[in-house]
């Protein structure tokens, strides 16, 4: 069993360190066992270093860093186990632009491999999808109209 | 498998007609004013795979998520349907289509009637065979507005468990 | 002591009223007593009626009409006791460019009577201040600079 | 009384050299990258009134509060100050100057040193001073990142309850 857990922590490890490399043009993030001897009688540790920043504990970070980490994560944990899709509600909500443009880059990427629905209010992250539904409500009805872009 | 079309008939904001989202297999952004209908989709695909928890879907009950009607015309309408339109060409879903079409009705009294490929069956067959697909509605793969920093703001125990959940 | 509360709620009502319409373009919003004989022996619910909608108890709306309907509370019940400064961080973070345009042309109009420090991402807010402070990181510490618009 | 300036000195990112943001009585931005520091003045304005709890302001301990380092020079400072200028105009802080400027310093001990107008005072006066002019930093006038759907988010007693302790 820890032989499984082992394997697991070490590959999401790797694939935390990919994407969050990727969101943040550069940062690194680990996780680090509390008790490495003993994985089961402790907790793991995330840790992040944000590009010129010093290296912090996740919990540590702002708003906006705790969402990028918390995308690179989520990546990282599927990559253990592909989901066929995503359905992402505002998860850009609290990034900066340069961050948007980094995620929105990385789901065009990763929309090689698995379909994502992205549900956003910020135009920069909309123009980069191939598909775009408008939803609008008219007399309390919810309508929607659809722009492809490739 | 990836959703090819997602419908909606009289389900919450999406009331009066049959709403139909095709989509492709890469990637779709949905957009709009506020309150206009965005998350109410996520709900509508939470409720097609057999979500049990109604506040999930941000309803009190299973029957509130029927279209109110908009005061003008006629009365509510007494079911609200949502289909769900899977590509299964890789075969991941464990019948034997190319497509796989799941719809749930739910009825002013709060019973869901539930179908695959036209055919009535139940909610536990249907979560089976989604399942084994590797999909289900409490998926880290669906992640509902305002809870992405949840992934952060757990312990580090709650960290460990959901590595060992993935195992 | 029926008679202070029944008076501040009247108040904070129109107030609320008031300020709903104004980050809504025309919307209204109210409160209720659940048991109006006896305001202490039950709670208060906040109803609200976006424009073109129908009436709905504010627990009923989405995420970024329940940030316009908390906003338009809080001028509310900070009229009845008027605060020498507001600190806000970031709660446009779930706004539309439409309520993004109405909180700033509130927050324009309100800053004659009140000094509002508001943390933003969103250009199109900060460009209605009368000042804009940029923060920056440079190796691990934090600058700012300062722009004056009017 | 609108605050006129805001000084920070080693008060978490804003290291090595005192920050001064002057500001007038109406309507000022602040912008900024993710984690550039904007919450951190948030944080000071809030430590400078008087906060008693270190996690309001996002940090396990008082000592936390300092500023790091940044591994490059020397070690880490052993104290952080926030000074806040408050213009008194109105009189409603009961002291007799047109400017108020409190004073907090945080030691590596986790000790607090305040001070108004240069002199040296208790946390208790200054918080007894600035609640007489309605200033205190769990006011409904400071709305931290991510806590403003909490007013509707409410229980309808909840609700009442605000109510009532505006009265
Ligand atoms: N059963 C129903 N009948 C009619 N309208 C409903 C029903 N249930 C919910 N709604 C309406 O749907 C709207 C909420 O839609 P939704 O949450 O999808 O908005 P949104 O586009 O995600 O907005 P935001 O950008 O603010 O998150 C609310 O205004 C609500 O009144
Ligand atoms: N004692 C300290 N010394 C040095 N840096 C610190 C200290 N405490 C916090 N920080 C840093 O301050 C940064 C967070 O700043 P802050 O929360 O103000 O960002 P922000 O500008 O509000 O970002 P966002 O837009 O994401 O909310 C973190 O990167 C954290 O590492
Ligand atoms: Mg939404
Ligand atoms: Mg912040």
């Amino acid at each position: 069993k820890k032989k499984a857990f082992m394997d697991a922590f070490n590959q999401i490890n790797e694939s935390l360190s990919y994407y969050f490399g990727k969101l943040t043009g550069g940062g690194k993030a680990y996780m680090k066992l509390e008790n490495p001897d003993d994985p089961f009688s402790g907790g793991v540790d995330m840790i992040v270093q944000f590009p010129n920043k010093p290296e912090i504990l996740v919990s540590g970070a702002s708003g906006g860093e705790r969402s990028v980490a918390s995308v690179a994560f989520l990546f990282a944990i599927q990559k253990l186990n592909p989901a066929s899709f995503y359905l992402l509600d505002e998860v850009d909500a609290h990034l900066d632009s340069f961050h948007v443009a980094k995620l929105s880059e990385l789901l065009v990427e990763e929309s090689s491999k698995s379909q994502f629905l992205v549900i956003t209010l910020k135009p920069e992250m909309a123009s980069r999808a191939q598909k775009i539904y408008g939803v609008y409500e008219r007399n309390g009805v919810s309508n929607i109209v659809s722009a492809t872009i490739k | 498998p990836y959703i090819k079309k997602i419908e909606l008939r009289n389900f919450k904001s999406f009331g009066l007609k049959n709403t139909v989202i095709s989509l492709d297999r890469g990637f779709t952004a949905i957009t709009g004013p506020n309150g206009s209908g965005k998350t109410n989709i996520v709900d509508a695909v939470l409720f097609g795979l057999g979500e049990t928890s109604s506040r999930r879907l941000r309803a009190d009950s299973f029957s509130k998520l029927i279209f109110n009607g908009n005061g003008k015309s006629k009365s509510k309408p007494r079911s609200a349907r949502v289909v769900i339109q899977f590509d299964n060409s890789d075969g991941k879903i464990p019948i034997d289509t190319k497509t796989v079409t799941i719809s749930r009705i739910v009825y002013v009294n709060g019973q869901s009637e539930y179908r695959i490929n036209g055919r009535k069956t139940s909610r536990g067959r249907i979560l089976e065979l989604l399942s084994i697909a590797g999909i289900n509605p409490s998926g880290h793969n669906i992640v509902p507005q305002g809870t992405i920093t949840k992934l952060t703001d757990i312990s580090p125990v709650e960290r460990r468990k959901i590595i060992e959940d993935l195992i």
